[in-house]
C-alpha cells in the first residue's frame, strides 16, 4: 500500500506538470530532433534573424508564410543592436515571470504546500523558482542552441555568446549544466517529482517552521527514489546523481542573480520585471 | 512577506481550474 501511495503521489504531480508547463521535454526534444509533425522552429543565429524573428518571441504560435519574409537590413547599427538586444532581455523576462506563475501553480498542487505556513511558501517558492526555471530550460537545449517561444524558435549558442557583455556571458553556464544535465536523461515523469523535491528543500533561509516542509520533502523524496528505479532500471545510482545536481543549481542561480545585478548597473534603459526583482532582491 | 507581495497574490489567487 505504501508502494501503491508513492506511485499514485507521482502520477498526481505528473498531471500537474502536464497542466501548468506548456512545452514538455517529450516534446521539446521532438522539435529538436526534427520528428514533430510540425514545421522546423525559426533559426535565430545573428542580428538580422534576431530582427526578423523579434515579433514572433513569446508568440505561442508563428505565422508560417512570415518565415520568408526579408527584412532589408545589410548591416544592423550598433545603436540599432544595442536596441534590439535590450528588447530581447525584456521579452526572455516577461517569459520569466509567466513561468515563475507556472512554476507557483506546480507548487500549489503539491500535496501539503496549502497547509503550510503563508510565509514559508513564499520563501520556499523564492529560492526554488530559478532552479526550478534553469532545470525547464535543460530540455530545450542542446550543445549548440536552445529552443525559446514554447519551441517555436531556436536560437543558436554561438549568437547568445556573440551579444554584447554581460549579455554574453549568461547564457554559457546554462548551457554547461543543461548538456550535463541531459545526459542523466530524465524524462517528464521524472522532472515533475524533481521539481518538487527542489521546491520543499527545508534548508531555505529565513523559514520558520521547517519540520512539516522537511516531512513533505521525504515522502516526494521516497516517490522519486521508487519512480527512478521503476523508470531507470539500468542506470546506477541515479537518484544520488540527480540529486547532486541540487548543489550546481545553487551556485548557477548565485551567478545569475550577481548577473543581473551588474546589468542593472550598466544599463540605464534596464528596468527589471517587479516580480523578478522581487524574487532576486536580497535572495544571495 | 510584504516585500514579496506579488508572490504572495500569486499564492493566494485560486488557479482558473480551482473555479
Amino acid at each position: 500500500p505504501e508502494a501503491a501511495d508513492l506511485r499514485a503521489l507521482a502520477k498526481h504531480l505528473y498531471e500537474s506538470y502536464l497542466k501548468n508547463f506548456p512545452l514538455t521535454k517529450a516534446k521539446a526534444r521532438a522539435i529538436l530532433s526534427g520528428k514533430t509533425s510540425d514545421n522546423a522552429p525559426f533559426v535565430v543565429h545573428d542580428m538580422k534573424s534576431l530582427l526578423e524573428g523579434e515579433q514572433f518571441i513569446n508568440c505561442r504560435q508563428i505565422p508560417r508564410q512570415d518565415h520568408h519574409r526579408h527584412l532589408n537590413v545589410s548591416s544592423v547599427q550598433s545603436d540599432l543592436q544595442r536596441e534590439v538586444e535590450l528588447r530581447f532581455f525584456h521579452s526572455c523576462q516577461s517569459r520569466s515571470a509567466e513561468a515563475v506563475s507556472e512554476v507557483t501553480e506546480f507548487a500549489k498542487s503539491i500535496p501539503g504546500f496549502l497547509n503550510l505556513d503563508l510565509n514559508d511558501q513564499v520563501t520556499l517558492l523564492k529560492y526554488a523558482v530559478i532552479e526550478v526555471l534553469i532545470i525547464m530550460m535543460a530540455p530545450l537545449m542542446n550543445k549548440d542552441g536552445t529552443l525559446i517561444s514554447y519551441g517555436q524558435i531556436f536560437m543558436t549558442r554561438e549568437f547568445l555568446k556573440s551579444l554584447r557583455k554581460p549579455f554574453s556571458d549568461m547564457m554559457e553556464p546554462k548551457f554547461e549544466f543543461s548538456v550535463k544535465f541531459n545526459m542523466l536523461e530524465l524524462d517528464d515523469t521524472d522532472m515533475a517529482l524533481f521539481f518538487a523535491v527542489i521546491i520543499l528543500s527545508g534548508d531555505r533561509p529565513g523559514l520558520l517552521n521547517v519540520k512539516p516542509i522537511e516531512d513533505l520533502q521525504e515522502n516526494v523524496l521516497h516517490s522519486l527514489e521508487l519512480h527512478l528505479k521503476m523508470n531507470h532500471p539500468d542506470s546506477l545510482h541515479l537518484f544520488a546523481k540527480v540529486l547532486q545536481k541540487m548543489t550546481d543549481l545553487r551556485q548557477i542561480v548565485s551567478d545569475h542573480v550577481h548577473f543581473i545585478q551588474l546589468l542593472k548597473e550598466s544599463e540605464i534603459n534596464m528596468c527589471l520585471h517587479p516580480l523578478l526583482q522581487e524574487i532576486m532582491k536580497d535572495l544571495y | 512577506t510584504e516585500r514579496h507581495k506579488i508572490l504572495h497574490r500569486l499564492l493566494q489567487d485560486s488557479s482558473p481550474a480551482d473555479g
